[in-house]
């Protein structure tokens, strides 16, 4: 992860955020549903909070717009740039925007919410069936009034659930009238319009009038985008009219005819050929929620990360069952957990010294282990026996990160190697000094990536470390594992306070916070880590992938459960000469 | 649904925002809009030593292979969507 430079942070806790405008894209429902999953996302793993505010500065002002928008940093159309965000601070500082050339969605197609009607405002199912014939978009058919309608399940002809679609006929967003729908036709500037136009503006936006003379009454409002709403083109927001005509044929649905890139158009009068009124069809678009979770990360401060799979990644790609990637959460919290960051310095956010390395408490006393949040442990280890050379020993006792650095145990010394600070190998350092009460020679360790508390094993037992304060020793069985069991090899710390626990050719699913393995394991290891050894002597997360050591090597493997490189521990990983 | 007879006549779509930008244009803009190279490090190093070593720094930074090269995989990731903020520097 990275933070901007001077670790750039709030000065306090419970922010505030306001959203200034709408995407036509999505029902404001929606929207702002999903700017809320999006903080959450945030303040589940901080003491961050986050309120939505309707007037007035808060400090997180959110805004859609396309092109130039007011920052001096314009966006370009639909895909390429999809949004940014400003880091925390004053004025636009922590502001966050959105090109509304892209297509809003929640990543899987247009999201179309109903109104009125008697689904209570279910989203539409597309295809319905109605009258027989089968639909995968809103249809005037059925009725008089011209109001474009929907089914809410696969079948009107059986269900009878439907509601009305998005439409300028049915309601109108922001502008002066509480919602109003469009009145047709209406007076601009002398000019007849029987259609939303962007005529007046320079944001693109399409309006209306909600009275028959805007020039008289300036009522106004703006129209959300219909379900065949193009995006891009020459008529963004403009509804198809099917059928149109195309190099003289007719076309009753989107087509790919006349380009290259395969995507999908209409047009948006019926005569293509005579008018040239075009654009693309709907596709699966952006996920607002997923997109807006990333701009809010820079919002509190995080920058881009390198972790291809980590939220702050700076490329979108859609995630079905999205969950944060450790990355992210060491990120957030090293500058909003418990202590664990920098604290704020004045009362506006002011850069700091450059980022330090995560900074060491001193002799912290804990209330209850439940509470506590534990820093590594105090002051700097001493280098015990400088002179015993990591790149001497065949192997390992144990290897895992703490705090950042990796640790390699034997016989009762660690060494650490940080490829973060390019100190090369630090030690070696005796166990005792920093852990005591350990026995001499440990078989593995693993530290909670959200509580940082640090659990080693020996044999059939194990301790828990937060800070100096020790919990142990405790058989394992105690985390229901079984008798059989002689002793974990290794761990692979996962999201949300899980672990997974290697033992021979098995592994278990630790629950950190109720220690205990959860229902149905173990399971065997080569089920999903196929290719590595199944008898590894170390198991171990590095920089987002599992490694599996046996002798002098290591299997290195992709979250994707891809083996990616088989190298040697002490050439490739601790740069041993 | 009736596979899409091969397109006809290909139009040019009038409003269309077709990018013009050879591939190496593409790249220049790429790696000035996102911090990997510096308008001045543009203008004063060989072109081609400066491509390649700011090259060298977005791969690494987005975990791509590591060429110095405009391959394929690098293009891409160019076109990909993305944040706008930059992946280096302020």
């Amino acid at each position: 992860f990275l933070t901007f430079e001077g670790d750039l942070k709030w000065d306090h806790m419970d922010l505030t955020y306001r959203v200034m405008n709408y995407s036509p894209d999505l029902d404001r429902a929606v929207i702002d549903d999903a700017f809320r999953r999006a903080f959450k996302v945030w303040s589940d793993v901080t003491p961050l909070t986050f309120t939505q505010i309707y007037s007035g500065e808060a400090d997180i002002m959110i805004m859609f717009g396309s092109q130039e928008h007011g920052d001096g940093y314009p966006f370009d159309g639909k895909d390429g740039l999809l949004a940014h965000a400003f880091p925390p601070g004053q004025g636009i500082q922590g502001d966050a925007h959105f090109d509304d050339d892209e297509l809003w969605t929640l990543g899987t197609g247009i999201v179309v919410k109903t109104r009125h009607g008697n689904a209570n405002g279910a989203d539409c199912h597309f295809p319905f069936v109605f009258e027989g014939r089968s639909y995968s978009r809103c249809i005037t058919e059925g009725r008089t009034d011209g109001l474009p309608w929907c089914a809410t399940t696969g079948s009107y002809d059986r269900d009878k659930k439907y509601g009305f679609c998005p439409s300028e006929l049915l309601y109108t967003t922001g502008g002066n009238s509480d919602g109003s729908p469009c009145v047709f036709p209406f007076i601009f500037e002398g000019t007849s319009y029987d259609a939303c136009t962007t005529d007046g503006r320079s944001d693109g936006y399409r309006w209306c009038a909600t009275t028959a003379n805007f020039d008289q009454d300036k009522k106004y409002g703006f129209c959300p985008n219909r379900d065949t709403a193009v995006v891009g083109g020459n008529s963004q927001g403009d509804p198809c009219v099917f059928p149109f005509t195309f190099l003289g044929q007719s076309y009753s649905t989107c087509t790919s005819q006349g380009r290259q890139d395969g995507k999908l158009w209409c047009a948006t009068t019926s005569n293509y050929d005579t008018d040239k009124k075009w654009g693309f069809c709907p596709d699966r678009g952006y996920s607002i929620f997923l997109v807006a979770a990333h701009e809010f990360g820079h919002s509190l401060g995080l920058d881009h990360s390198s972790v291809r799979e980590a939220l702050m990644y700076p490329m979108y790609s859609y995630i079905q069952d999205f969950q944060l990637h450790p990355d992210d959460v060491q990120g957030i919290q090293y500058l909003y957990g418990r202590g664990s960051g920098p604290e704020p310095t004045a009362s506006t956010p002011v850069p700091t010294e450059k980022p330090q390395p995560m900074p060491t408490e001193a002799g912290s006393t804990f209330t209850t282990e439940e509470e506590e949040e534990t820093p590594e442990p105090t002051g700097e280890p001493i280098p015990v026996d400088p002179s015993r050379d990591a790149c001497a020993e065949k192997n390992f006792d144990a290897i895992t990160e703490i705090n950042g650095e990796l640790h390699f145990f034997k016989d009762g010394k660690y060494w650490t190697h940080s490829s973060f600070w390019k100190m090369g190998i630090q030690g070696a350092f005796s166990v005792a000094d920093t852990w005591p009460g350990l026995p001499l020679v440990i078989d593995a360790a693993f530290q909670d990536l959200l509580t940082k508390r640090i659990f080693f094993f020996a044999g059939r037992q194990f301790w828990v470390f937060s800070g100096k304060t020790m919990l142990g020793p405790r058989g394992i069985e105690k985390l229901g594992i079984g008798k059989g069991v002689g002793r974990i090899s290794g761990a692979l710390q996962r999201g949300r306070g899980k672990v997974l626990l290697f033992s021979g050719e098995n592994y278990w699913r630790l629950d950190v916070k109720v220690q205990r393995v959860d229902k149905g394991y173990p399971r065997a290891t080569d089920d999903i880590f196929t290719g590595v050894p199944l008898d590894a002597h170390n198991v171990f997360l590095y920089q987002d992938k599992y490694h599996f050591c046996r002798g002098s090597f290591y299997w290195r493997m992709t979250p994707r459960y891809q083996v990616d490189r088989v190298g040697y521990v002490k050439y490739d990983i601790l740069q041993c000469p | 649904a009736p596979l899409q007879s091969k397109p006809q006549a290909v139009v040019t779509f009038p409003g269309e925002l077709l990018s013009n930008l050879s591939d190496v244009e593409l790249a220049e803009n790429y790696l000035l809009r996102f911090g990997y190279t510096t308008g001045a490090e543009a203008r004063t190093g060989s072109k081609h030593v400066s491509l390649a070593k700011a090259l060298r720094r977005m791969q690494k930074q987005l975990g791509l292979k590591e060429t110095g090269e405009l391959d394929a995989d690098t293009l891409e990731a160019m076109r990909a969507p993305r944040c706008g903020v930059p992946d280096v520097g302020p």
